[in-house]
């Protein structure tokens, strides 16, 4: 892991660029592709981490930052990174599930919508696409996936904060994750999208309260994670399908990825539970990011141990 | 955000609720959680931030329906500082 970079603060978006860089060419592990473009021409790179191996290996997908003022979901990509190229040599966990699974991670999705957070808007939330001749802008991104689009939880109202496109896929950035993720789907063990605030580890579906037919599994491993989170820093999040314990929404990435056949779908709504909202402060960064991290190798390791 | 305040209520009646979504819709208010006017529910959480002139108007007007609130985030700016301001004499 390149030194000098600080995990504890906030990063724009030329800082984050710079890093995947460095991370590339300081890890064997790492490699950096080109995903897509946004709406403003900026490219879209992921993070393949990989171990050299002869055999084949699943992929567990990881997306942050799909909406821009949710600053402490690209935060945690960035950690995750760190820790698993800091210790998948010490630490057996990560070592026995780097054998099998390779790990997919984007740090930001909605670049262009990142960038306008810092430069000019500290709460905007959508994409950058300009709509009824550029008299407003933004895509909900979580609104945007063809999973029952725009059937509920959504606005087809172009200033609303969930204004979900045009159509489904409208947008570039949602075209660049959905056409990877179809190419590697019959891969991809598990889907995870991170979010900002609320405590919640959320299951399919948003748009139906019918739920999947690995109901009962999706909430036992999303179970497990919540547990392993009481037990060693006493946070209580919860878990349940987006339609039953937040509200509906239609069009999201995690019951995008379901539909199409990924078994492990779940959105994490990380620590905060109001206090700070979308304005997390930089000491809250570290304390947010060991407890997610708990979480996420909770379910990695279910995964591969299944 | 200067002055913009993050408040939470819990509404407890259907009154309640649709007085909420009338102020919200009518003010333009960003709702926090959740994000769909009608998602507020009676009993559930409510964040909204509100823009520093109308402050006054939307506790007021929550006075009058008898509903009661929290300030999550008295200024909303003085967060945002904490964390662009530091980051930015960081990097200087």
């Amino acid at each position: 892991v390149p030194e000098g970079y600080n995990y504890t603060k906030y990063h724009p978006m030329e800082e984050i660029y710079e890093w995947m860089t460095q991370i590339e060419k300081n890890s064997e592990l790492v490699t950096q592709h080109h995903l897509g473009d946004t709406v403003e021409n900026r490219t879209i790179y992921y993070l393949q981490i990989s171990q050299p191996s002869n055999k084949p290996k699943k992929i567990i997908w990881m997306d942050c930052g799909i909406h821009a003022r949710e600053w402490i979901a690209p935060a945690f990509c960035q950690w995750f990174v760190k820790e698993i190229l800091q210790n998948y040599e010490s630490d057996a966990t990560i070592r026995r599930f780097l054998q099998n699974l390779d790990l997919y991670v984007l740090p930001v999705i909605n670049i262009d919508g990142y960038i306008y957070s810092w430069e000019a808007e500290r709460l905007w939330r959508k994409n950058r696409a300009p709509y009824m001749n550029g008299t407003c802008y933004g895509t909900d991104l979580n609104r945007n996936f063809n999973s029952s689009w725009g059937s509920i939880g959504v606005s087809f109202n172009c200033t609303s904060e969930v204004f979900c496109g045009s159509g489904p896929e409208s947008e570039p950035e949602t075209r660049a994750v959905a056409q990877l993720i179809e190419q590697k789907k019959s891969d991809i063990l598990c889907y995870l999208t991170v979010h900002s605030y609320g405590q919640y580890i959320l299951t399919p579906y948003g748009s139906t309260t019918t739920p999947p037919s690995n109901n009962e599994e999706l909430m036992q491993v999303a179970q497990k994670a919540a547990a392993a989170l009481m037990g060693k820093y006493g946070t209580s999040y919860k878990v349940g399908s987006t339609s039953s314990i937040l509200y509906n929404n239609s069009g999201s990435s995690r019951d995008w990825a379901h539909m199409i056949g990924i078994p492990f779908s779940y959105t994490f709504e990380l620590r905060d539970k109001g206090t700070y909202g979308f304005v997390l402060p930089p000491d809250q960064i570290q304390p947010t990011c060991e407890e997610t991290m708990l979480a996420v190798t909770t379910i990695i390791d279910y995964v591969d141990q299944k | 955000y200067d002055g913009d305040q993050v408040l939470h209520i819990v509404p407890e009646t259907f009154q309640q609720v649709q007085h909420l979504q009338h102020l919200c819709s009518t003010l333009m208010l960003d709702l926090w959680k959740p994000q769909l006017l009608e998602d507020i529910r009676a009993g559930e959480d409510l964040h909204i931030r509100v823009p520093a002139p109308l402050v006054q108007e939307v506790k007021d007007s929550l006075d009058q329906h008898m509903i009661s609130y929290k300030v999550l985030i008295n200024d909303v700016q003085e967060l945002v500082d904490e964390s662009t301001l530091k980051e930015r004499s960081q990097r200087q």
